[in-house]
């Protein structure tokens, strides 16, 4: 591999570095007083952990691609999903309209917040899709077993209702008045699994002196998030009004934040909210408005493996546009583009022998009696030249060694 | 729509700056 200045074609790996420890590696004493910890739901370091029953690769592969049906669902049938919900709200129907397509069924990265008067921990998962956080809460009608005792408004100084005609209440997407003058909020998921409760507002403690009054969320009085979720609710990290960030802006000033999603389910990231000045390193791409305006938009405009551009006209990305998300696991991209991709790394692996695909990952290799592989490195370009190496952790999807995969997959449609 | 994942997120540090629409990436941001 070319060191210096010029970019890396190539990475050479130790096998068994790809693999996950079972022994949870803490992070160092973050130099960020206000970070939050961030794991991976799944792994060592995650406080679920312990009740074991987590989902296996193909299993969070296929919920990965409901999550991601359901984004393109939002998107292409917005209007017509408002017009479903509000035809029932006519009716005076006492049950709340489903929204479908808010998508938070594969979020895999918690942190560990505190709410309410004095604060109760929470396991929560943060995801950059989604607008109002929630956490299941008493009385709960219908609750799924979480790891944490539940939230508790009775046993908190600092909560209170959010009324109906409020304007906190406005802001909530899903929400609906009902006849006491509480606000509701009801949210279906890709899965059909949901969460619907009322709008309430508490303190939420972020870290160690770093208290925000008022925090408005979900209180969740009947959830169900299928079979593997033991997590106590979802902080919603997008664009959206009532979104974590937005009410941080509001409070402090700045609506900036910024996360590490760590390598390996033995490792732990953070989650940090505030003015830190950016990593010396860090290069920046203009953040663009696309048809869902509460998502993060990037104007991707190519990939490079091994170090050559792959010839794809940058018309090919910008149909539909393209969401930064923490809560999908695999990037998709256009079928023009994931071709040029797959048959570059294809390529460059010729080395190694294939193996069966794993769901929605169509190109896998069995590494089975190497202990280092060379795999061609690879780099995402946007707009303005902005070009994001990726280490090999983010080029491959690691299920096994005998099942390494590229961590790709195709949108399926060249026109979304 | 195209999604950039969590798969090749992992390990920069991920900047929203909101105010400044811009989105940044900074290798080895965990360490």
């Amino acid at each position: 591999a070319a060191e210096g200045s010029e970019p890396k074609k190539w990475h050479v790996v130790s096998v068994s570095s790809l693999l996950p420890s079972t022994a949870c590696t803490a992070a160092k004493a973050a130099s960020k007083s206000s970070a939050l910890r961030v794991v991976h739901r799944h792994g060592p370091c995650s406080p679920l952990h312990a009740r074991g029953d987590a989902p296996s690769h193909a299993e969070i592969l296929e919920r990965d691609q409901d999550r991601v049906d359901s984004i393109r669902r939002r998107i292409a049938g917005a209007s017509a999903i408002i017009s479903d919900a509000d035809r029932v709200a006519d009716s005076k129907t006492v049950s709340l309209p489903a929204r479908w397509g808010i998508p938070l069924d594969t979020t895999n990265y918690i942190t560990t917040v505190g709410l309410g008067t004095p604060p109760r921990n929470l396991s929560v998962e943060i995801d950059t899709g989604s607008d109002l956080s929630w956490v299941q809460c008493k009385p709960c009608a219908r609750c799924y077993e979480q790891q944490d005792p539940l939230y508790d408004p009775a046993q908190s100084s600092t909560h209170s209702a959010v009324p109906c005609g409020s304007r906190e209440c406005q802001k909530v997407e899903a929400q609906r008045c009902a006849a006491d003058d509480k606000c509701r909020y009801d949210i279906t998921y890709a899965d059909k699994s949901h969460t619907n409760g009322t709008v309430v507002r508490d303190a939420l403690t972020l870290a160690v002196s770093h208290a925000l009054p008022g925090f408005v969320f979900g209180c969740g009085h009947d959830n169900d998030m299928g079979p593997y979720d033991k997590i106590d609710g979802i902080f919603g990290l997008n664009r959206g009004k009532v979104s974590l960030p937005s009410q941080v802006a509001a409070r402090y000033g700045g609506a900036g934040f910024s996360y590490c999603l760590p390598s390996s389910p033995s490792a732990e990231g953070y989650l940090a909210f505030g003015g830190a000045a950016p990593p010396p390193n860090a290069q920046f791409t203009e953040m663009v408005n696309g048809a869902e305006p509460s998502s993060y938009y990037l104007d991707l405009v190519g990939i490079k493996v091994a170090g050559r551009e792959l010839e794809i006209p940058p018309a090919v990305f910008a149909a539909g546009g393209t969401i930064i998300d923490t809560g999908s696991v695999i990037s998709r991209l256009p079928p023009r583009a994931y071709a040029a991709l797959r048959s570059a790394f294809v390529r460059s692996m010729a080395a190694y022998r294939r193996a069966p695909a794993l769901s929605l990952l169509d190109t896998c290799y069995n590494f089975t009696g190497h202990t280092r592989v060379r795999i061609p490195s690879a780099a995402l370009v946007f707009a303005g030249g902005t070009t994001v190496s990726l280490n090999a952790r983010g080029l491959l999807f690691v299920s096994t060694v005998s099942q390494t995969c590229l961590g790709f997959a195709s949108t399926g449609d060249e026109t979304t | 729509v195209n999604i950039l994942g969590n798969t090749q997120q992992k390990t920069f540090t991920v900047i929203y700056d909101v105010d400044k629409k811009r989105i940044g990436f900074g290798a080895k941001g965990c360490n």
